[in-house]
């Protein structure tokens, strides 16, 4: 099992190898990885071993071999089809944003309980009526969701989503929803990153005064 | 000094404690919050412990006190002017959450490179050529900035930011940002919060096999 703060890593040396790919850099060590995103080396060696690629002493670890591995605990390396539920003002970014396909989010259907919004296409994605989404995630064999409703609407979508089988949710309402023990929850950060952000801002300031 | 994990926990604690002042509750115990939240109660006591707030032995914590306690730790009593730059579609749906405001962030304006979106108002908020950065933050003394630009431009955004006093930074692009030591950067988490989602997700579909 990987632990869950290795993972939160796991994407910051995706991103940095692929800019690395990109200028053609063959091999890395965790050395200069750790340097870069500062990082502790051994850190960086102990989560690379996770993807059981082995680096070699004078040259380090293959740039190629290990974004493929990487993308492969991650399980980037395949398409995950996804509803999104909730087609507002961060929905609508999010179906916009066609980077997901690198993270192997593939949004296949949005859905909505605004009549006005229901029939559009956005960014190419039909937003559907909230009523069908428990036949068409059966039918369709969809495991992921993601939840851009209000706080207030979330828990009733959180179960309509239970109803049609979906088994991970990415919550992005700022609440807990509540799901049966073997639902996965993700909940963005939003206000957790603020509040750490604010925090040392305000402490900061103090020292200045 | 709050650690992070605890600076992390509270917005989760506040968002309860305001919908149960919501209900009409007065007051709320350590172990209530801990079921809600799926936490550990000595977890709760202790990090409630950061807000200097004392529970009664009977009926545990004062539900306006520890709202007000909470907000004080976060800065979130005060607003903090902000700027955001790069006023795309993630960046558009940020202006537009008036949300932001019970955490304290206040944008004043937005700045982008696209002469298409300079002088429009993107929910009442001017969208400034970034040129115009360094002078304004100086001028209305503004210490923080939401990055919402691609990744490729993120560093000069971030160099201009500087220029400008900017010493907080949110930043969405993924990539590592580099800035002086006095400088507070926090990374906004979607791909490390998706990494966590897929992989669990993937392992999870594993066990059905
Ligand atoms: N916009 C941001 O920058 C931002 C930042 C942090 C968190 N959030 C959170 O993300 C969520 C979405 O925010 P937003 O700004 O996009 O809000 P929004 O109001 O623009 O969009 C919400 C959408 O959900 C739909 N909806 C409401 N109730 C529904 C229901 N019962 N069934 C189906 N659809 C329903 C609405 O019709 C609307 O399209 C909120 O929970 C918000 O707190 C947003
Ligand atoms: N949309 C999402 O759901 C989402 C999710 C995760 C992360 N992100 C990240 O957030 C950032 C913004 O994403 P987006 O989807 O809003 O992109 P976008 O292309 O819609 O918006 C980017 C904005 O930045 C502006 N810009 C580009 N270069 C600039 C420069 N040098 N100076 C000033 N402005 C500049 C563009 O004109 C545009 O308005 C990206 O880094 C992206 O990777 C977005």
């Amino acid at each position: 099992v990987i632990p869950e703060p290795t993972l939160r890593r796991l994407p910051h040396y995706l991103h940095l190898l692929l800019n690395l790919k990109e200028q053609g850099v063959k091999s890395v060590s965790s050395t200069f990885i750790a340097n870069e995103l500062g990082l502790d080396s051994t850190q960086v060696r102990k989560d690379v071993q996770y993807t059981n690629i082995i680096g070699k002493p004078k040259t380090g670890f293959d740039v190629n071999s290990l974004i493929n591995a990487i993308q492969t605990c991650l399980n980037w390396n395949r398409y995950e089809n996804a509803f999104l539920i909730g087609a507002g003002s961060l929905g609508t970014a999010m179906l916009g944003y066609k980077q997901f396909k690198d993270y192997g989010l593939n949004f296949v259907a949005a859905f909505d309980n605004d009549p006005e919004k229901v029939g559009q296409k956005i960014h190419g994605i039909e937003v559907l009526s909230i009523d069908r989404l428990p036949v068409l995630a059966q039918l369709m064999k969809i495991h992921l969701a993601v939840l851009t409703v209000p706080a207030k609407a979330a828990q009733e979508c959180v179960d309509i989503m239970l109803k049609g089988g979906i088994v991970a949710i990415w919550n992005f309402a700022p609440m807990q929803i509540k799901v049966p023990q073997n639902v996965i929850v993700e909940n963005a950060q939003f206000s957790q990153s603020l509040a750490v952000l604010t925090r040392k801002l305000s402490v900061y300031k103090q020292t200045l005064l």
